[in-house]
C-alpha cells in the first residue's frame, strides 16, 4: 500500500492511497485503502491515508476516527492518530500517516515498523521505517 | 495564509530482516517522491493534485505493492484499488478491481472529477477508464518476477502475507514468519484477522 496527505498554504487538505491489497488475498477481496473513511479521508481538519490489516482498519473507520478525534474532542493531530491507533483496532495491525490544516504532519503505527516520510514547511523532515 | 506539510507512507508492517540495502532503496523511493511533492507544495500546486502526484510516483515503483510490482490474489491475477479524497470540497473517489490500468489513483481522481458518483468497481471501472483514456498497460507491467515468488511463498505457506515486501535474497525471512503464524509462535500473533489466525483465510 502507499497513500499521501498533504495540506497547502491555502489549507486544503487532501488524501490519497492505493494498493494491490494483501498477497494471496480471495479474488474480490475490497481493502480499505478504496473506502473513504476508513482507509483514507479528508476534511477541513486533516488529512489521513491508511496502511495495514484492512480488515480491521474497516471495522475502526481508522481515517474518519482520526479526523472526528479532532473535530469532537479538540485532540492535536498528533493525540487523535496516537489514540485511534491504539484504541481504536483492537488486535489489529496498522499504521496511519496525517497532516493537519494548521501544517503539522503525524504517524502512528502497531506494527513492527512502517514505510514512511514526511516534510513541513518549517524545515521538519524525517524517512524512516522503525519505531 | 496556512503553511504546507506532506507525509507519505509505503506500507506497514514491515519485514523485520529487510536486508540493509533494501531499506536504504525503500528509502531512496520515499525520499524521492516526499520532495515531489514538497517540490510542488512550495509552487503552490493544490493539495488534492499534490496527493495524486506522489502518489502515482509511488505506484510507478516496484518496491510496494501498488501498481507496478502490485501483489497477486489467490489466482495470480491483479486487482487494484485506489481512493483519493478532497478535504476542501470533501469530494472524493474510488476504484477496485483493476488489472490493466496503470496508475489507479488517477482514475480514482477521474472518478470524483468526471463521473457522478463515489466509487466504481472491477468491469465498471475498467470501461470508465477505457471512456476517459488512461493509460492502460499489459498485466505483466504488474506482475513482477519477486510477486510471483512471493505468491508461491504464500501459497506453500497457507496464508495471506501481510503488506510487506520480501526481497528476492532472504525469502526465507518470509517462511519463518508464515510459518510460525502456522504454528502459533509469538509471530502468530502478529498475523491475525478479525481476531483469527490469518493462515484461516486462505485457501477459502
Amino acid at each position: 500500500t502507499v497513500g499521501c496527505a498533504a495540506v497547502d498554504r491555502h489549507r486544503r487538505c487532501a488524501a490519497a492511497t492505493s494498493t494491490g491489497g494483501l498477497m494471496n488475498k480471495k479474488a474480490g477481496r475490497i481493502g480499505d485503502s478504496p473506502l473513504i473513511g476508513a482507509g483514507t479521508y479528508a476534511c477541513r481538519s486533516c488529512a489521513v491515508s491508511c496502511t495495514g490489516e484492512g480488515e480491521a482498519i474497516i471495522r475502526a473507520t481508522l481515517a474518519r476516527d482520526v479526523a472526528a478525534m479532532m473535530e469532537y474532542r479538540g485532540l492535536r493531530l498528533q493525540e487523535a492518530v496516537d489514540l485511534s491507533v491504539k484504541e481504536r483496532l483492537d488486535e489489529g495491525f496498522a499504521g496511519v500517516i496525517a497532516v493537519s490544516g494548521e501544517g503539522e504532519v503525524a504517524y502512528g503505527f502497531n506494527t513492527n515498523g512502517m514505510f514512511r516520510a514526511c516534510m513541513t514547511e518549517d524545515g521538519f523532515a524525517e524517512v524512516g521505517i522503525w519505531e | 495564509m496556512g503553511q504546507w506539510a506532506i507525509a507519505i507512507h509505503g506500507g506497514a508492517g514491515v519485514d523485520p530482516n529487510l536486508p540493509a540495502e533494501r531499506q536504504e532503496e525503500a528509502k531512496r523511493v520515499l525520499r524521492r517522491c516526499l520532495l515531489a511533492g514538497a517540490a510542488a507544495l512550495r509552487a503552490d500546486v493544490p493539495a488534492v493534485d499534490v496527493v495524486e502526484l506522489v502518489v502515482r510516483e509511488l505506484e510507478s515503483d516496484p518496491f510496494f505493492n501498488s501498481g507496478r510490482g502490485s501483489v497477486l490474489t489467490d489466482k495470480g491475477m491483479v486487482e487494484m484499488e485506489a481512493s483519493i479524497m478532497d478535504g476542501a470540497a470533501r469530494r472524493c473517489g474510488a476504484v477496485s478491481g483493476l488489472s490493466t490500468v496503470k496508475n489507479p489513483v488517477s482514475l480514482a481522481r477521474l472518478v470524483m472529477d468526471k463521473s457522478p458518483h463515489s466509487y466504481l468497481a472491477f468491469d465498471g471501472a475498467e470501461e470508465f477508464a477505457r471512456e476517459q483514456g488512461v493509460e492502460i498497460v499489459e498485466n505483466s507491467y504488474f506482475i513482477t518476477d519477486e510477486n510471483v515468488r512471493m505468491l508461491k511463498l504464500a501459497k506453500e505457506a497457507n496464508t495471506i502475507l501481510f503488506d510487506y515486501r520480501v526481497p528476492l535474497a532472504g525469502t526465507e525471512t518470509c517462511g519463518s514468519i508464515a510459518s510460525a503464524a502456522i504454528k502459533g509462535t509469538p509471530a502468530a500473533s502478529f498475523q491475525r484477522m478479525n481476531g483469527l489466525p490469518i493462515s484461516v483465510y486462505s485457501p477459502e
